[in-house]
C-alpha cells in the first residue's frame, strides 16, 4: 500500500519543487516505485524532470474527463513516474467552486494508484487554495519545507492552521510527515538561527537531514534532471539520498 | 495624482515583499509620499516593518467594512505609511466570489486616496487569484521582480497571460513599470544566464539596477526594518536607493 505525502508549504521559494523532485529521485534510486504528481498550475516538477508538453495532465484527472492511469508518464529513471501540471490549473479553483466535493476529487482518483507505488509525492503550489487542499485531503501525510530565513518562519502557524482544518473536515488521518530545512547556508548566523527555532516548535518532527544551499541543486533543473542524475557527488544529491534513506527509515521500509 | 503600482509574480520566493518593503522605504527616504499596501494574506511586508497586529487591515477596507483611511498606519519613516494584511484575507478569494464586481473591490477604494501619496506599492502573493486580480486591475503599472534562477524564468509567460487578460477586461491602461532582477549573484553563472534571457525577453523594461544577494537584506526583517535602517551602507540598501531613483527618473518625478 503506498504512502501519499504531500510536500506543502503556502510560503513562496522554499524549496517544494526542489524537494519534490529530488526526493522522488533518490526514493527510486533507492528502488522503490515512486509516482511524482506536480499540481502547481507553474509546472516546476514537470520542466524540472524535463517535461515540456504538459497534456495529458492532472488537471484532466482532476476534473474527471481522465483516468489517472491514462496521465502517467514514465521518467528517464526505471522507478519514478509522473503527472505533469498544466497551465489549466489555474483556472481549476474557480472551475471546482460548484463541484459538490471540491476538496476530495484528488482523493477520489488517488484511491485507484495506491497499490501501484510505494510512494506518491505530491508538488503543491504557494498557497492554501483549492488545489492545495485537495492535496491534504489525498494525503496520508505532509512533508514542510522551511527555508532557513527569516518569513519561512512567520509562515508556519498559519499552515499548522490550515493542516488542522483539513484534519478536522477532510481528512482525519492526516499528520506531519517531517519537516525539512532547506537552503542551509554555514556561514550564515541567520541560518542557524532559523534551523534553532524550527528544531524548537517542531522537535523530533524535524528531520536530521539538513538540506544546504548548493549551486548545483539550482543549475539541475534547466537540464531537465534531477540533482542524482545531474551531478551524483555534490552536496544536494547526498542531501536528498540522505533525506530518502530517513523518510524511509522513518516509515520502516524495508 | 499618485501612481499605484502592483509588485507582483506567482513564482515564489523572487523577492516581491523585499522589494515591497524596500523600494517604498527608499522612495519615502527620497521624500516622496509614499503607502505600501499588503495585500498578501502571509503578511511578509506587515511584520517585516514591524507590525505585529494586523487589524484594522487591507481586508476589512476590500469587504467594504472601513473606509481606506482608516486602515492607514504609519511607519517609522516620515513618508512612508502601509496598510497591513490580515489572515482573514485566506477566506478572501471565496467570501468575494459571488461579489459581482470582485475584481474591482480594491480599485474602488484606492481611488479614494490616490491624490495623497507620490507612490502607492501593493505586494502581492504568489499566485494569480482574485487577491492578484484585484491588484492589478487597480495598478496603473505592475513591477515583475525576477530571481535569477531557472524556475523563475518559467513563470514569466503565464504572468505576462495575466497581464494581458487584466489589460484587456479589467484595466485596459495597466503596463509594465519594470523588471528588476533580483538575488543576482556574481560568483555564479546561472546568474549571469537568466539576466541574459531576461534581457532578451524584455529588453529595456529591464531596470539597469540589479539587486545582488546580500545576507543584510534577510536580516533586516528579523528586526522590522528596511534595509536602509538596518544597514545603510551595505549593498542592498546601495541597490534599493538606486532603483528608487532609477524608476524616479523613468516617471520623470522631480
Ligand atoms: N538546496 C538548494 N540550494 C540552492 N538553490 C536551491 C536549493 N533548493 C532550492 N533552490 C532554488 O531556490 C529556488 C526556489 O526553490 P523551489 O522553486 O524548489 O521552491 P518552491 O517552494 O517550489 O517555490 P514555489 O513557492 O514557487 O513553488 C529555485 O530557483 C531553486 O532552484
Ligand atoms: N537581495 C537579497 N539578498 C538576500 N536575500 C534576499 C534578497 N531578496 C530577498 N531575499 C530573501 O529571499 C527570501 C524570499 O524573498 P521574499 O520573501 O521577499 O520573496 P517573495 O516573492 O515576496 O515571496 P512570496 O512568494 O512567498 O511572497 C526571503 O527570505 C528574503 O529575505
Ligand atoms: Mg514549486
Ligand atoms: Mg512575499
Amino acid at each position: 500500500m503506498g504512502k501519499i505525502i504531500s510536500i506543502a508549504n503556502q510560503k513562496g521559494g522554499v524549496g517544494k519543487t526542489t524537494t519534490s523532485i529530488n526526493l522522488a529521485a533518490s526514493l527510486a534510486a533507492a528502488e522503490r516505485k515512486t509516482l511524482l504528481i506536480d499540481i502547481d498550475p507553474q509546472g516546476n516538477s514537470s520542466s524540472g524532470l524535463g517535461f515540456e508538453n504538459h497534456s495529458p495532465s492532472i488537471y484532466e484527472v482532476l476534473i474527471g474527463n481522465m483516468e489517472p492511469n491514462t496521465a502517467i508518464r514514465q521518467s528517464e529513471m526505471p522507478f519514478l513516474d509522473l503527472i505533469t501540471s498544466n497551465i489549466d490549473l489555474v483556472g481549476a479553483e474557480v472551475e471546482v467552486i460548484d463541484f459538490p466535493n471540491r476538496e476530495h476529487l484528488l482523493k477520489e482518483q488517488l484511491v485507484k494508484l495506491k497499490d501501484q507505488y510505494d510512494f506518491i509525492l505530491i508538488d503543491c503550489p504557494p498557497s492554501l487554495g483549492v488545489l492545495t487542499l485537495n492535496a491534504l485531503s489525498a494525503s496520508d501525510s505532509v512533508l514542510i519545507p522551511v527555508q532557513c530565513e527569516y518569513f519561512a518562519l512567520e509562515g508556519l502557524g498559519q499552515l499548522l492552521n490550515t493542516i488542522n482544518i483539513v484534519k478536522q473536515h477532510f481528512n482525519k488521518l492526516l499528520t506531519i510527515e517531517g519537516v525539512l530545512l532547506t537552503m542551509y547556508d554555514v556561514r550564515l548566523k541567520l541560518s542557524q538561527l532559523v534551523a534553532d527555532e524550527v528544531k524548537k516548535y517542531f522537535e523530533d518532527k524535524v528531520y536530521t537531514t539538513i538540506i544546504h544551499r548548493n549551486v548545483r541543486v539550482s543549475e539541475a533543473p534547466s537540464y531537465g534532471k534531477p540533482i542524482i542524475l545531474y551531478d551524483a557527488v555534490s552536496i544536494g544529491s547526498k542531501n536528498y539520498m540522505a533525506l530518502a534513506a530517513e523518510l524511509m527509515e522513518r516509515n520502516k521500509v524495508q
